[in-house]
Formats: C-alpha cells, structure tokens, sequence
C-alpha cells in the first residue's frame, strides 16, 4: 500500500480557460487576473509554464457558475494584452491524487500518470503543490479514471 | 492587513525545465516522468497549461543537486518523445504568497501579480494550490520581490 497517497478526489465543477499568445513582459498576469477578480470570478488553479519566442500562454480553472460571464469579461482583456485568442470548455473534470509529502517523491506523480495512459486518458493540464497532483481530463470516463487510481494506489 | 496571507516564501535552490512541443497523446507525462522517477530526481512543481495544435509543453521544476544528470537524463527522453527540444535554467528562484484558504479569493492572486509588476519582475512560470501561490522569476533581484510582497501584504 502507497502510504503516501491517502485519497483521490474528483471535481466535476470545473471550466478551464486558455489565453494562448500574451507577451511575456512584467503586467500581463497582473492585468488578466485584476480583471478576473474585479468581476468576482473565483478562481481555481492557475497555470503558466515555460515561455517561447517571447510569447506565453496562461490557464485558469474556475467554477461553472462563471461560465456564462467570462467571454464577456475576456474578449476585452485579451484584446488589451494583444494576446492572440482564448478557449473555454467546461467538458472536463480535475482528477487529483493526494497525500502528505508526495510530490518530492518522483514515482507517486509518475505512478498516476502511468495509471491514466494505462486506462487511456489524455492529460489536458498538469499542476502539482506538496500535498496533491492534479491532472485536467475530458470529462467523460473520468470517474472511471478515479476508481483506476484507486485501485492503483491499493485504496 | 490581509489575513489571507501569512507569509512569503523564496527558494533559490531551483532548476527549470520545459519540454517544448510534445506531442498531446496518452503516456508522454508518463514516460517523461518515468524516466525522470527511473533516475531518482526528485521534481518540485509540475506545470503543463493549455494544448494547441495537437501538441504541448511540460514544465516541472527540481533542485540543483539534479543539474548535472538532467541533460543526460533529458536528452534520449525528449528525441523518443518526438518533443521539439527541452530548455533548462538555474538562474531563477521561486516566489510564494502561503496562507489558507486563498486561492479562491480571486482578488489575492492578483494582488501577488501586481506587487511583482509594480517592481519589474516578468513572471516565468505560475502555479497555485489551495494554499499557495508560486512564481517562477529570474534569481536576479528575487529577494527584493520577497520584501515587496512582505509590504504588499503588509506582513
Ligand atoms: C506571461 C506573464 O506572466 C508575464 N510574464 C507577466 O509577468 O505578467
Ligand atoms: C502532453 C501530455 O500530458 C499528454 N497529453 C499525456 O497525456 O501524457
């Protein structure tokens, strides 16, 4: 039994949002996510990797209850940022694993991502923090990927 | 004062890698961090945002003490997964706002955003959980941002 993991968790709550092409210089972020929080958008995760040709692309998760707002507040963001486009789907779920003290251990992630191949799931988005490693997955089947982790995980 | 947040966090010892245009398929996190697991390196953050046009990037951060096998590591990985190429960087530093319950305070995040903009910081990389907000900035300067956000947050 993997003593590092204790649980698995499913949120079936979530849109997840791309700004694809912002330029990568100081107040982008800062001007997205003041947007997003003037409206009152609550935010999930946020996710931004490595940059390119002085380009980035940046990912938010919020609740479906914003769902109905956000293209009104980002078209005008995106524009002023001079970002090339934004996707939106709410077609998808968060899978996460948790556990204490985990993520410096490098199989545990490993370990999921290989149970989710092995069940063919595509990872959408990745994002990690001490205690948990969440992976963004077409929403359906994904309750099948959690009952795979448990069996996994011997939960 | 903002009871949200309860501290600022820097770590200095970080390497950055980003595994540019993997192919967006089941099994290449999974392989990535096999391999990266097979070598006990022991990986930090793992950051994958947004796919487009049927391929992706993957970041993840680990301490310096894997800098020298990375490359090693990397290279046979990065040409079976038909990835475009990798980059890595140890000239960065990670920056966190820590406090509970945060993250859906939307306001919060974006406050950290403009602290670091206010101070010239372009941000690199981000990742977020329930109680943490991270930032990847270049090393250089880094603990002026620490001291900044302290103000900010007027911890
Ligand atoms: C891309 C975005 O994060 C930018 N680098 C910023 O600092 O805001
Ligand atoms: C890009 C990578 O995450 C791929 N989608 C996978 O499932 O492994």
């Amino acid at each position: 039994r993997e003593v590092l993991v204790s649980g698995v968790a499913y949120d079936g709550d979530v849109v997840k949002v791309t700004v694809y092409g912002v330029p990568d210089r100081p107040g982008i972020a800062s001007e997205l996510f003041g947007a997003l929080a003037d409206a009152k958008i609550n935010v999930d995760m946020i996710i931004q990797s490595g940059h390119k040709d002085g380009k980035n692309d940046i990912s938010f998760t919020c609740g479906k209850e914003a769902d109905g707002k956000l293209e009104e507040i980002l078209e005008p963001v995106v524009e002023q940022l001079a970002a090339e486009h934004f996707s939106l789907a709410d077609d998808v779920a968060k899978v996460s694993i948790v556990g204490a003290g985990m993520i410096t251990n490098p199989g545990v992630a490993a370990k999921m991502f290989k149970c989710l191949y092995d069940n063919g799931f595509n990872i959408d988005m990745i994002s990690t923090s001490e205690i948990k490693v969440s992976c963004i997955l077409q929403k359906e089947g994904a309750k099948d990927a959690v009952r795979a982790l448990h069996d996994s995980f011997g939960l």
